[in-house]
């Protein structure tokens, strides 16, 4: 459900930026990396490289932006705020704050890419 | 579902979506409900099938002629001593009252666990994952490692230590006769669905000791008005005692229910709450009390109760708790049934801090650190350990006596077939 698409764009986002910093690689090298960490069993690592084709672009976009997870999973329309709600976030806020990183990171990442997660 | 319509996949996708509802092992030929195969609910989840054709031939069945020519429960004791022509499973098992072992759980008896190599970029590998699938197959649970029916050293930390390991150590008759009926999300208002799963003929089988675990899900759901979703002490009674009358149609005359109390969650933001996680721990960003509250916003926080930073909205969970527990200790005195007697007891989590805290460790140790919820595989075997010797003290003819020919069935069948 959209909830535990929301989590799981999170913990996803997370590792790759951690993973960047860890092996002090780029973003993308970090996804491949993951990726290729995943079992071949189950399609695992094949669904893996395919979610890396249709998002990655645009999540290595965003963090080299230096958005934080919360924010790049908002940006891409996996976490969604429901009218009246706070920002619901992991993070500690940015400097920002999650209105003014949200609409700049929404700026960022082209309305294909909306399209493709509505798609998926 | 959209691949579900196709028409080749169509019975695949309703065999697998109503094995998964009944919680039945996925491959089982002869349709006894048990399996020759690890995940999908087979033998992680209750004893490996020794044969998958016959439907006669399980584990917990009473032997059939003393099992001269074959293995009929599946204990791996069978054949004739060619010295005097007795059958082995006579000369070793019989009036051993010898029986299995059966939890009706929630995530906590199907030992819910998310390696933390998983999350933590430092720890991450194609090791790490490669027991990705087989979780995926077991729900994420690892009941084959869990506090009641664990069988396999732990892969996941710490040590296994279970109850069925202890009875089977009393009993080598009783091996294989264990079957973990939890599913996450497990709670007195779906017990009486996931009973039904329960193999168990009161014509055919031996008796079972039943342990009922629900340590939580009454009192927890991911709602922002929490407590308006719990279960009602009433609700409660009403729901265990279908669920005992259900059993007492189900069990051999001579079985054993042991009910036991919720925990107390506020054990949870007490020790974590100022802790990071996991996902926090590089950049020291985010500690458990960020990921409650994440998970809260969400509505997808496994106990909004527990999981809170308002110690008001904690006290009131556990005040329901306790009330819960309250019924079920009452049911357990005044209900009487045919064919088992009731017991209840506390869920022993203090116990278990104690013990863990006296040889060193310290109380966060005790539960899971990604979903910062469930305990982990060290609070579940010195669970085991303590529930065990609490019975032992209390009503050991639960547990059958220590069978005398223990040393010569493991000299004569030395692994009994394995598990």
């Amino acid at each position: 459900n959209k909830q535990h698409s929301c989590i799981g764009c999170v913990l996803v986002v997370s590792i790759i930026e951690q993973l960047a910093q860890v092996h002090n690689s780029t973003e993308k090298e970090a996804l491949e990396r993951l990726c290729s960490y995943l079992p071949a069993k189950l399609h695992l690592q094949g669904a893996c490289i395919l979610i890396a084709e249709i998002f990655g672009p645009h999540i290595i976009e965003l963090i080299e932006h230096k958005m934080n997870p919360d924010v790049v999973c908002h940006s891409i329309g996996l976490c969604k705020r429901k009218a009246g709600q706070p920002f619901c976030h992991l993070y500690p806020p940015t400097k920002m704050g999650f209105n003014v990183a949200i609409k700049e990171s929404e700026r960022m990442v082209a309305n294909q890419l909306k399209e493709n997660v509505h798609r998926l | 579902s959209g691949v579900c319509s196709l028409p080749f996949l169509k019975q695949l996708c309703e065999k697998i979506q109503l094995l998964i509802r009944c919680k039945l092992p996925f491959e089982d030929l002869d349709g006894d409900k048990f399996s020759l195969y690890p995940t999908l609910r087979g033998y992680h989840w209750r004893g490996r099938d020794c044969d998958d054709v016959q439907a006669s031939v399980y584990p917990g069945r009473r032997p059939h002629n003393w099992d001269a020519d074959k293995d009929s429960n599946c204990n791996g004791i069978w054949g004739v001593d060619p010295k005097d022509g007795i059958a082995y499973e006579q000369k070793f098992c019989k009036g051993t009252e010898s029986k299995g072992i059966i939890l009706l759980g929630d995530s906590a008896g199907a030992h819910f666990h998310i390696p933390p190599e998983w999350v933590t970029a430092s720890q991450m590998s194609v090791k790490a994952f490669s027991n990705l699938p087989e979780a995926f197959a077991n729900e994420l649970d690892w009941p084959q490692f869990s506090g009641v029916t664990g069988f396999l050293n732990a892969t996941i930390g710490g040590w296994t230590e279970s109850l069925y390991l202890y009875l089977r150590k009393r009993n080598r008759c009783n091996h294989r006769d264990y079957q973990n009926i939890s599913k996450n999300g497990g709670s007195s208002n779906n017990v009486l669905e996931l009973v039904k799963s329960l193999a168990r003929s009161q014509q055919f089988d031996k008796p079972a000791f039943v342990i009922f675990s629900m340590i939580g899900n009454d009192v927890c759901n991911g709602y922002p008005d929490t407590v308006e979703h719990m279960t009602r002490p009433e609700q409660m009674r009403t729901n265990v005692m279908q669920a005992l009358q259900y059993l007492n149609g189900l069990l051999p005359k001579g079985s054993h229910v042991l009910l036991t109390g919720l925990a107390d969650g506020r054990f949870l933001w007490d020790n974590l709450h100022d802790r990071f996680h996991p996902l926090g721990q590089l950049n020291k960003d985010v500690t458990y009390e960020h990921f409650y509250s994440f998970l809260s916003c969400l509505q997808s926080a496994p106990c909004v109760g527990w999981m809170s930073a308002n110690a008001t909205l904690r006290n009131l969970t556990s005040e329901r708790a306790l009330q819960l527990s309250s019924a079920l200790k009452e049911l357990a005195k005044s209900e009487k049934y045919a064919n088992f007697d009731v017991f209840y007891m506390d869920y022993p989590l203090k116990e278990v801090a104690e013990m863990w805290q006296k040889s060193g460790g310290e109380a966060w140790q005790l539960i899971e650190p990604v979903d910062g919820f469930h305990p982990n595989q060290v609070a579940s075997a010195l669970g085991a350990r303590i529930i065990w010797k609490k019975i032992l003290r209390e009503w050991p003819h639960v547990l059958g006596k220590e069978n005398p020919s223990k040393d010569e069935i493991i000299a004569v069948f030395k692994d009994q077939g394995g598990h």
